[in-house]
């Protein structure tokens, strides 16, 4: 559940107006707070945008934080 | 193989997102 937890902070960080989903615009504007540029982030947001419709959900989401914290192959949070 | 070699870039990537991510919230309770 701490992972949960975790998972859901970020995805908040990331999710500035709470919409629910995350964009590329909103994944951009977090160069500001991360030691990241732009491009990065894009790159990112198109690893975790599996569905590639531009739009990040909070399953997308998880699932990639999942393969990092266990590695590929992991079913999400 | 240039599509493995970009799947392990976006890997870096992730983590050093996940990673900032982590340290960020490192202090809050």
């Amino acid at each position: 559940s701490t992972v949960l937890e975790k998972t859901q902070e970020f995805f908040q960080i990331c999710d500035i107006e709470s919409k629910g989903f995350i964009t590329r615009r909103d994944m951009q504007r977090l160069h500001r707070e991360l030691p990241l540029s732009g491009e990065e982030l894009e790159n990112v947001f198109d690893t975790l945008d599996t569905d590639g419709n531009g739009y990040l959900t909070f399953d997308e989401f998880s699932s990639g934080f999942s393969e990092f914290m266990f590695g590929p192959g992991v079913p999400s949070v | 193989d240039p599509n493995m070699k970009g799947a392990a870039a976006n890997e870096g990537v992730l983590a050093n997102f996940f990673n900032s991510l982590l340290s960020k919230k490192t202090g809050v309770p």
